[in-house]
């Protein structure tokens, strides 16, 4: 089987079953590639005695290299599909996993990540990722952030408004901003914006890309003043981490509408109380 | 207003990053999350009670905090229960309800009014069954749509677990070939 589809033709997704990476939104009758992945990144180890051989830890975010895929693309996939919700199940490695899920009548996907415990035999500290990309978008470098759920604003690679940046020698996290509620890309006719559920961090490092550091685990103390190094245990083994990001898409009359709404729903989502009780119905109304 | 209040000092005092972060040492991290825990606690406290009020019972209210790991004691192990939703938007909305259950029982669900709803049984990811130290026994969740939540009000559902149900029936998801 090649592909299986999520949703409709205006508002879905198909999931490349032979390569879980590779997926293909339909908005409103139209087909965009879409590709998904998670990758980490490796920290830096160092003994912070001088600039260049400063740590990566709880202050900052320092990779040694670029991101490392952490998926293996072959593994199997499993899809369910009722009256109230589609989705699928996709293992992506013993430590990483992903359910993709789209409800009915709704205009975003969700991408629930649960990533956890990284592993530490190797001692190499790891910041994960979850990264989308649309390979053919063109946003000229410059993606926007929200700013604690506020205003957009505009941040372009290598650059700040404020100073004349010379050289960015940390060229990934030197582009990383804080993400609270959303991050987005337009094309000046559509946008695309994942919003996230809790405060990380993120960027966009090549056009028509979105990436979101999801966990990290470290074995290093960066020497900013903690005194620890970001290696939380947790049944001996270190935490697991589970969250959600909301993707929409869409033509850009529609989304700044699209991606406040549903900001709204999923940032204050409705309280849950639960009663053990033999009350009539009646009553309950 | 005593039983608020620890919640309040709890976010207004400790708001620091040294604080509440990684960037906070792990004891002290621990110590904040017993601080909001507690403090959580006494607000359930609270809300139960005006729930009550609305009711005119002795029924505990009780919140699941560890529904982001799937796990609900009460959804898991009762045959009947009510959830009541709180929506604090100034609007109406549709929230998409997920309810950790042991088992693929078939499940009724009655809107305020003693309206069907279509319901959903989804399978847990394994991955989420092999978290160290979950302990829930909640392998599958009822899925179903609460809708027009009214601006901030409540909204209650009867749950209960269908006797009746034939075996056969009770799987309302199963895995699909491609359309």
């Amino acid at each position: 089987i090649d592909s299986v589809d999520l949703g409709d033709t205006r508002f879905g997704l198909k999931i490349n079953n032979i390569d879980s990476r590779q997926f293909t939104m339909h908005i409103s009758g139209l087909e965009v590639p879409l590709q998904h992945e998670f990758f980490y990144y490796k920290s830096m180890n160092g003994d912070n005695k001088k600039d260049y051989k400063r740590a990566s830890g709880a202050y900052i975010f320092r990779p040694n290299g670029t991101a490392v895929p952490i998926c293996d693309h072959h593994n199997e996939s499993k899809i369910f599909k009722g009256p109230v919700v589609q989705e699928i199940h996709i293992i992506c490695s013993n430590w990483t996993s992903q359910v993709i899920r789209k409800y009915k009548g709704d205009d975003h996907l969700e991408f629930e990540w649960l990533v956890g415990p990284i592993p530490d035999e190797d001692n190499i500290g790891k910041e994960v990722i979850s990264r989308f990309k649309i390979p053919s978008y063109k946003n000229d470098k410059t993606f926007y952030t929200d700013s604690n759920g506020r205003e957009f604003i505009k941040r372009v690679l290598n650059y700040r408004s404020s100073f004349d940046l010379k050289e960015n020698v940390e060229n990934i996290s030197g582009n990383y901003y804080p993400i609270t509620s959303q991050i987005m890309l337009t094309d000046g006719k559509t946008q695309f914006a994942i919003l996230n559920d809790r405060a990380q961090g993120g960027s966009s490092l090549d056009d028509g890309e979105i990436e979101l550091m999801v966990h990290r685990r470290m074995f290093l103390d960066d020497a900013f003043g903690v005194g620890e190094a970001l290696n939380e245990t947790s049944y001996g083994t270190g935490l697991v981490v589970r969250g959600q990001h909301y993707l929409t898409f869409g033509t850009i009359d529609k989304q700044f509408s699209v991606q406040r709404l549903l900001a709204q729903r999923k940032l204050l989502r409705p309280q849950y109380f639960l009663s053990k009780k033999d009350s009539v119905v009646k009553q309950n109304e | 207003e005593p039983k608020i209040n620890p919640l309040r000092e709890a976010m207004g005092v400790m708001q620091h990053h040294d604080a509440i972060t990684g960037t906070a040492k792990q004891h002290v991290a621990n110590d904040y999350a017993r601080i909001l825990s507690e403090a959580i606690t006494e607000c359930e406290d609270v809300s139960s009670m005006l729930l009550q009020r609305y009711d005119s019972s002795s029924t505990k209210y009780e919140t699941c905090n560890l529904l982001n790991i799937s796990a609900c004691t009460i959804s898991e192990q009762s045959e009947q229960f009510i959830l009541t939703l709180y929506n604090p938007l100034s609007r109406p909305i549709t929230e998409f309800v997920r309810l950790p259950i042991m088992d693929n029982n078939k499940y009724i669900v009655l809107d305020p009014q003693g309206k069907n709803i279509i319901t959903q049984i989804v399978p847990i990811p394994q991955s989420v069954l092999n978290i160290p130290g979950r302990e829930s026994l909640a392998t599958s969740e009822l899925v179903f749509e609460a809708n027009d939540l009214p601006p901030l009000g409540y909204k209650s559902y009867h749950i209960n677990k269908d006797r009746n149900s034939n075996k056969k029936r009770r799987t309302h998801t199963t895995p699909t070939q491609p359309q």
